[in-house]
């Protein structure tokens, strides 16, 4: 799987 | 952060101090779901569980602590204090009925398979649909308080705002995140119905209240 970016939104 | 992303996430924490506030004021709950209240509590539950992994600002981790607070807040209010205003006689949509399908449409479509980002996912899913029980109920008592009114028109508005924001994450930053907008875009037009009746009645000084 492609690496998962941070969630940085709410 | 953008003035799109900053106003939706005001508009967000209105909406939520707009329903503690008529509910502790007028001592009651009526005209609000219980099912929605409880479905928004599991949405921020499951989605800030990175608050114990991940930092990534102030902003985001205060932000984050008062939604989960104030969602238990409401559930608190609403069963517990003022558990007699509760009408659970028209609050009967079966949330299984979202809970379920959301959670298996995470496990299929998610970024990554870990239990973290499936939760996320799901949290994003189920936050699409979460407030079909709030308007089930309006549908069913044919009508809706002012003060609801507001507080479902903020409410909507944070997503719809969000809209914006990714619109603009898009063209300046080229980041794009398709399964949150492909949410949004779902929960905002699920809004649409309801944005048409407050603007053409609530905004006129009328009572939301729908066609016989």
């Amino acid at each position: 799987a492609a690496p998962v970016e941070e969630h940085d939104e709410l | 952060m953008n003035i799109f992303r900053l106003l939706g996430d005001l508009s967000h924490l209105l909406a939520i101090i707009i329903l503690l506030l008529k509910i502790w004021k007028s001592r009651s709950c009526a005209g609000i779901s219980g099912k929605s209240q409880i479905l928004f509590s599991v949405v921020y539950t499951t989605r800030y569980l990175d608050l114990l992994t991940t930092h990534v600002s102030p902003y985001n981790t205060v932000m984050k602590l008062v939604f989960i607070f104030t969602s238990y807040a409401t559930i608190y209010l609403m069963y517990v204090k003022f558990k007699a205003t509760y009408d659970h006689n028209h609050d009967t949509f079966r949330i299984e009925f979202l809970l379920i399908p959301t959670f298996i449409l995470a496990l299929l479509i998610n970024h990554e398979f870990t239990v973290l980002e499936v939760l996320w996912t799901f949290s994003i899913y189920l936050e699409s649909v979460a407030i079909l029980p709030q308007l089930f109920l309006v549908s069913k008592t044919r009508e809706a308080e002012s003060i609801t009114s507001h507080y479902l028109f903020a409410l909507g508005s944070y997503r719809a705002l969000y809209l914006l924001n990714w619109v603009y994450r898009y063209v300046v930053e080229s980041h794009y995140e398709l399964i949150a907008i492909i949410s949004g875009v779902v929960q905002t037009i699920l809004y649409c119905d309801f944005f048409y009746l407050y603007i053409t009645k609530v905004l006129k000084g009328k009572k939301l209240q729908l066609p016989a």
